[in-house]
């Protein structure tokens, strides 16, 4: 007998639940339902084959054709004598500092030398945090006058990489909310300055639909080459990979698990996949 | 304020004069998908969904009121009464300890809630207890220093509770003290005990929960622990000021009893606003 879209309806119903209570964002989850409806309907179902086990099929199928396996190289992007440009950026609190200075770490272990630019010069402490990091990592901090322009710290910090033989250098920059058009076109004119090889987004595992407005918009503005998806080990379900990475087609090349150095780990498909349907 | 999805949805029933199984349920799946596009709590859209259902169904239109006007009525009742009227804080000598997972803007509100009771006469102390996150010490005594608020912190102290209890010894002559706690999540068993900890050695009246406007759906169950870990008295919702609805919101109150004290809308120490149910749940509906 075939299927008909009733009994897939029905089915789908518990594998929703599931898909939101993961944090990912509604629209996407009824992308997903589209996909897999498109797949079953009308097809051919055998005696003893459990309808729901082909429903579970079609929908990890489905997810796994939506991640893009990560594809950046870190270490296989720096050219010698031409420091790596990398700018973070991503809404407030999201884990943008404290990312860079995981990143920074891992470069350091593969032997190379990374520094960074204080480009937020607006949040109270933001330099100081970068300060007490790039202390603890052995790394160069440029930095101006809290209030500065973001941009022209960019600017200097790699003036200094190309003086100094910098491999990479990483721009952190303030958080903004993807509906404040000054803080958006400040970040474009960030963009403008620096001409970063990469443009990473930060995102927080904990966020909800909002994730696919973030990702679309900061997108749109200064274009995003990979996300990086932190507070995972908050017990974020991390459906927010879901929803970023479904929305902007990019790779999400990292998750960060935690408040140390170490907690940086590269973004795996199987492992994520498995966690989303835990 | 209703989103144009569910404005349409309504129409049906206006146009047919009555409110029929047909058109309620096609109503609700429009309210359903309106709530948790807003993040709120799947189980609780479920709940107050069913609800608005029932009781279109089953009560009386009023007379001279169109049915449509009824359902937004009941809708617009169910969300106020998950979320509660919200509460304030006393214009009065206080303790306020503020709590939360990282990054959702509780050393921000430290400084928003500090000046706020500012302008109400009050002097207040900003305590600086979060010995973990570099850069906290220099970022909260320069948000004091913006308002012009007191500030207690001690960049050296490694352990938190030994530092509030120390800090708290100084503070004689403040009507008002505010202490800024380290980010922290469920999981963390040890971060969790220290906050316990903050709690029983500071004392402190007021125990607010810092929520996130954009978080999803991890809201409620990271909201029932810290209730159940120190017992929270209310609830700031922060980043009001983008796009985010704010339906975890809705979770920290349902799961915790506290209610929603203070509105966060911008990184400045001003953006800060009161609670209001109604234009909560009109912000979340449209
Ligand atoms: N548990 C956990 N906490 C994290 C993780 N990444 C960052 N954090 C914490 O989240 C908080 C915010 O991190 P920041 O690095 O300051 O975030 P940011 O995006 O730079 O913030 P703004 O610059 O203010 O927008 C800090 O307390 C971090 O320690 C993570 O992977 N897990
Ligand atoms: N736009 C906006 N930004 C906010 C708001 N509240 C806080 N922020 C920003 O959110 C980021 C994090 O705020 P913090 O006050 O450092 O958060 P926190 O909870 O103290 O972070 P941890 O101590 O690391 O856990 C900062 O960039 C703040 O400026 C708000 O209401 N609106
Ligand atoms: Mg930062
Ligand atoms: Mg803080």
């Amino acid at each position: 007998k075939r299927l008909t879209i009733l009994k897939l309806e029905s089915l789908w119903s518990d594998f929703e639940m599931g898909l939101l209570e993961s944090d990912v964002a509604l629209p996407v989850v009824e992308e997903l339902r589209d996909g897999v409806i498109d797949d079953l309907l009308d097809k051919r179902v055998g005696l003893g084959m459990h309808v729901s086990h082909l429903v579970d099929k079609s929908l990890k199928k489905a997810i796994d054709s939506i991640l893009i396996e990560p594809d950046i190289d870190l270490g296989k992007m720096i050219v010698k004598g031409k420091p790596l440009i990398i700018m973070f950026v991503g809404v407030n609190g999201s884990g943008k500092t404290t990312t860079i200075a995981k990143l920074a770490w891992a470069l350091k272990k593969e032997g190379h030398t990374s520094m960074v630019a204080a480009s937020d010069t607006f949040r109270a402490g933001a330099i100081e945090q970068l300060e007490k990091h790039c202390e603890n990592l052995g790394l160069k901090l440029v930095k101006h006058k809290p209030g500065g322009d973001p941009a022209a710290v960019a600017y200097d910090a790699i003036e200094y990489a190309r003086a100094h033989r910098k491999d990479v250098v990483l721009i952190d920059t303030a958080g903004r909310m993807q509906t404040n058009v000054n803080l958006m076109a400040e970040m474009e004119k960030i963009k403008r300055v620096a001409k970063p090889d990469l443009i990473i987004f930060v995102g927080d595992a904990l966020t909800g639909n909002d994730a696919i407005d973030q990702a679309e918009k900061f997108n749109a503005s200064v274009g995003i080459d990979g996300i990086i998806l932190t507070k995972i080990d908050s017990d974020a379900k991390g459906g927010a990979a879901l929803s970023i990475g479904s929305t902007i087609k990019k790779p999400i090349l990292f998750l960060a698990t935690g408040q140390d150095y170490e907690d940086l780990v590269p973004f795996d498909k199987g492992w994520f996949m498995e966690r989303l349907f835990a | 304020s209703l989103s144009d999805a569910l404005r349409n949805a309504l129409k049906k029933i206006a146009l047919l004069g009555r409110i029929d199984e047909a058109s309620i349920k096609e109503v609700v799946r429009d309210i359903q998908r309106a709530l948790l596009k807003a993040d709120v709590n799947v189980k609780l859209v479920l709940r107050v969904t069913n609800n608005i259902e029932k009781r279109a169904l089953s009560e009386k239109v009023p007379p001279g009121i169109n049915p449509r006007e009824h359902v937004i009525r009941i809708l617009y009742d169910e969300l106020v009464q998950v979320m509660g009227q919200g509460r304030s804080l006393p214009l009065d000598k206080q303790r306020i300890m503020l709590v939360g997972i990282y990054g959702q803007g509780k050393t921000t509100s430290a400084a928003k809630i500090a000046r706020f009771l500012q302008k109400k006469g009050l002097k207040v102390g900003l305590v600086q207890a979060d010995t973990h996150r570099p850069g906290a010490y220099d970022q909260l005594k320069q948000l004091a220093g913006q308002i012009g608020a007191s500030f207690y912190g001690d960049k050296e102290e490694k352990n938190s509770v030994k530092l509030v209890k120390r800090l708290l010894a100084q503070t004689e002559k403040k009507d008002v003290l505010i202490i800024d706690t380290s980010g922290r999540h469920r999981l963390e068993k040890d971060l969790i005990d220290e906050m316990k900890s903050i709690a029983e050695v500071g004392k402190p009246g007021e125990r607010l929960l810092i929520v996130d406007s954009t978080m999803g759906q991890a809201a409620g169950e990271q909201a029932k622990a810290f209730h159940e870990a120190i017992g929270l008295t209310g609830v700031v919702l922060t980043k009001m000021d983008g796009s985010a609805k704010g339906g975890g919101a809705l979770s920290s109150v349902a799961e915790t009893e506290a209610q929603i004290v203070f509105v966060g809308t911008g990184e400045k120490p001003d953006d800060i606003e009161i609670f209001d149910s109604t234009r909560f749940v009109s912000q979340l509906l449209g």
